[in-house]
């Protein structure tokens, strides 16, 4: 299909079932063009992909389909952010960023393992602002659940059956907690997450023995002490 | 277009690695 067809499919309507084969074949063709094509997508596309992707939110009796489509969707959008030109799109994007912190499901591991890989890549490439605003985006998520902004991330920590999201996780951590550029504020989140579940699975983590947590981990571990060392 | 794709990839990487976080505190 062309870019167009695509903007014409997804404005359409379809059934889930059409829905998923179409987001699996964009993704496909995000992944495969030029970004000449992302670019003629995206202009209309990006806004259709981020109504659908609300739209699967919102529902409140969720079928496996529309997880599955949810999913999709994301993988979608990271396809649509691997280039310069897809990215900055998303980066302008308030909706984008709210949509993506909504979709930070613990019950959905697989496609919370990509939303926060992207999050936190969006975390450490944005301007100066923009952990205000992931923050922001956190925060109004939280509150459609009523829980605390971190809670989810920590829910992922303590999935032991899922090895990656706990890598994803404790990546998101870092980039949030190392972005601050006052000592202040980087305590403070780093605080946040320990009081609202980290101290306690912290060990657990360890004990796993991963290269890939371990890493993490050790970033961790050594921004908290360098900010020791700097109070 | 070379120079422009991959973006999200090597950023995934880098976090991975754990060689972003070490950029940062440079």
């Amino acid at each position: 299909l062309s870019s167009q067809e695509y903007v014409h499919e997804l404005r359409s309507g379809i059934s889930e079932e059409k829905l998923l084969n179409c987001l699996e074949s964009l993704r496909v063709s995000l992944t495969s063009n030029p970004v000449s094509w992302v670019n003629n997508f995206g202009h209309e596309g990006l806004g259709l992909l981020l109504d659908v992707l609300e739209k699967l939110l919102d529902k409140r009796q969720q079928e496996s389909i529309d997880k599955k489509n949810q999913h999709k969707l994301i993988q979608c959008l990271k396809a649509f952010m691997n280039n310069k030109y897809g990215l900055q799109r998303i980066l302008g994007d308030e909706r984008s960023l709210l949509l993506l912190a909504r979709a930070i499901d613990p019950k959905q591991p697989n496609m919370m393992t990509e939303t926060v890989k992207i999050l936190s890549a969006i975390c450490i490439v944005g301007e100066e602002n923009m952990l205000d605003k992931i923050l922001g985006a956190i925060t109004i998520a939280a509150e459609r659940n009523n829980g605390e902004r971190f809670a989810n991330i920590v829910e992922g920590l303590e999935n032991h059956e899922a090895l990656q999201l706990q890598v994803a996780c404790m990546q998101f951590i870092n980039a949030l907690v190392t972005s601050p550029e006052e000592l202040d504020f980087r305590v403070h989140l780093r605080n946040e997450f320990l009081r609202c579940g980290l101290k306690k699975i912290l060990p657990d983590l360890k004990e796993k023995e991963n290269e890939e947590l371990d890493i993490q981990l050790k970033v961790f571990d050594e921004n908290k002490e360098e900010d020791l060392i700097e109070m | 277009e070379g120079d422009e794709t991959g973006v999200m990839d090597n950023l995934l990487e880098a976090l991975q690695s754990g060689e972003a976080f070490r950029d940062r505190r440079k």
